[in-house]
């Protein structure tokens, strides 16, 4: 929530700029964007018509760049370096950093074996630099590093622009989160009339020992 | 709505909360 | 006893005008405030105590200013001089400040910074001042001990408002904020402070070095679980063996949680609460970011 409100007001700025740029203003509008330190949301500027008609120009490598800063990781990028513009050391560290958004999407442990691989970095010393300085202390991700078992378990992670076809699973989720609360809430009611009706019993128990103790007594 | 539709996205990985063996025995 | 007193403060000032600090305190001290034969009012016992106090900060002398401020604090509470009175306060952070009792130093100096009067004794007390004893406080807490106590001291100055305009504010907020300061924030901060606050401890290290390499051990504790030494010492500028014994002692007294592997080479930052009260806090935070949302979705008439 922090991250989204720092970047609400720059994403709004953006999206200002971008209505009147095109073609070349557009496509360096692009580079901007993707070079900010505090911006990790590119939904809104994909989906203007002057960002969109780059599609099929000279500047359609920008359109495609911002695409994968929207959704894709590093090693996206890696794997089509020749169809996309060159990155500027700002454009590949945020990259970085949105890759470990999208892995810390998939699994609460990340293992540095898997971080080392998907961000290319050689070192334990500066995989924990990277997440401690650009991921944890940028608030994009926070929890804890194990050194032990080589590890990074992830509290919390902030969320990425929606790709295609997320909207379902996170609709499943929340529908699953409903029903378990409903499930929940029915267990403990019934719970709760049990507790009453064994707390009745008891009542009823204790005072027919009371009012037997009591003829007992008058009868001595 | 990009912004809340990121917001809903972080959130609903927010569970299971803990996920180390230390927690598992502790639950159970 | 008169005159010699009279003597005495004419030969102190003219020490003072030749900057002869200590000369100068040493002759004010020869006079006899506990006379029997002449009755001196606490005003003025208080005064020349103040006097000699300062006298003696002039050339860092921190242990004879503390013997004339600690007679001094006997006689404050009687006096109604304010100017005095806040000679007085200043005087006790300063000595507190060179005696590297840091955290006492910057409560005192804080008080100073928050005198809601502006006139003291004829004397216009400016913004500056106030902003420089602000800092003198900011920049105390950082070299203070880290941990618990140094925390709550840190809250404080940090949601204080006027901290925000110092010079010194960004790296206030990395040391409250427990982030790990780097090698370049920890030289600009250096450049700001006396030379009694970069001093040479017993061990080599300066009062810097050591109060920069806790607050980073201390950072370092809230970002792993654990940590070999070898690593340690790396994040920390220093050797391993160095890492641990600065880690085994923070532990002993209490200022950190954790537990030290020395088989393994590894130390373990232990959490202050338990796993399942970790959990309610996440559930908690959850809840939280849950009604954020529903917050977000109503401010936009969903």
């Amino acid at each position: 929530m922090e991250v989204e409100i720092k970047q609400a007001e720059l994403v709004e700025q953006f999206v200002v700029l971008a209505r009147s740029a095109r073609g070349r203003a557009a496509a360096e509008l692009i580079t901007h964007a993707t070079s900010h330190p505090s911006l990790f949301a590119f939904s809104e500027l994909l989906s203007l018509p002057h960002i969109l008609e780059l599609q099929g120009t000279e500047h359609a490598g920008s359109l495609e760049l911002l695409r994968l800063f929207a959704h894709g990781t590093w090693t996206e990028y890696k794997n089509n370096i020749h169809e996309l513009p060159p990155l500027q050391p700002q454009q590949e560290l945020k990259l970085k950093q949105l890759t470990v958004m999208t892995l810390a999407e998939t699994a609460k442990v990340l293992q540095y074996d898997l971080l080392m691989q998907q961000l290319d970095v050689s070192n334990v010393r500066e995989l924990e630099d990277l997440l401690i300085n650009d991921c944890m202390y940028a608030g994009i991700v926070r929890g804890k590093l194990d050194q032990r078992r080589r590890c990074f378990e992830v509290q919390f992670a902030a969320g990425r622009d929606l790709r295609p076809g997320q909207l379902e699973n996170m609709i499943s989720t929340l529908a699953t989160w409903l029903g378990n609360t409903e499930n929940l809430l029915l267990t403990i009611q019934e719970k709760i009339k049990w507790a009453d009706s064994m707390s009745d019993i008891d009542r009823k128990h204790k005072k027919e020992v009371e009012d037997k103790a009591e003829e007992l007594r008058k009868s001595i | 709505e990009h912004s809340l539709l990121r917001q809903i996205s972080s959130l609903v990985r927010r569970l299971p909360a803990i996920d180390s063996t230390k927690f598992q025995d502790d639950f159970l | 006893e008169e005159q010699v007193s009279i003597i005495r403060e004419g030969l102190a000032e003219l020490y003072e005008n030749e900057e002869q600090w200590s000369k100068a305190a040493q002759m004010l001290s020869g006079i006899d405030l506990e006379s029997g034969i002449r009755m001196l009012d606490d005003t003025y016992k208080l005064e020349k105590c103040v006097k000699i106090s300062l006298l003696y900060l002039e050339d860092d002398d921190a242990i004879n200013a503390e013997t004339y401020i600690k007679k001094a604090s006997f006689l404050v509470n009687n006096c109604k001089d304010e100017a005095l009175n806040l000679q007085y306060k200043v005087c006790y952070a300063r000595i507190l400040d060179l005696k590297r009792k840091f955290l006492e130093a910057a409560l005192r100096y804080y008080e100073l910074s928050q005198l809601e009067k502006r006139e003291v004794g004829g004397r216009r007390i400016d913004e500056d001042e106030l902003q420089q004893a602000l800092t003198a406080a900011v920049t105390c807490t950082i070299l203070a001990a880290a941990g618990p106590q140094r925390s709550r001291v840190l809250a404080t100055l940090y949601k204080d408002e006027r901290c925000s305009k110092l010079k010194i504010y960004p790296i206030l907020q990395k040391v409250y904020l427990e982030r790990i300061l780097r090698k370049p924030e920890v030289d600009a901060f250096s450049e700001e402070l006396k030379p009694h606050q970069k001093a040479l401890l017993p061990d080599n290290s300066t009062v810097l070095d050591r109060a920069m390499i806790e607050h980073n051990l201390l950072s370092a504790s809230k970002l792993y679980t654990n940590i070999s030494f070898e690593e340690l010492g790396a994040l920390l500028g220093i050797g391993p063996q160095k890492a641990e014994k600065i880690a085994a002692r923070m532990i002993s007294e209490d200022r950190m949680r954790g537990s030290i592997d020395q088989v393994e080479g590894v130390i373990h930052f232990e959490n202050d609460i338990e796993e399942l009260q970790q959990w309610d806090q996440q559930i908690v935070s959850i809840c939280q970011a849950l009604n954020d949302v529903l917050d977000s979705m109503v401010k936009k008439g969903m």
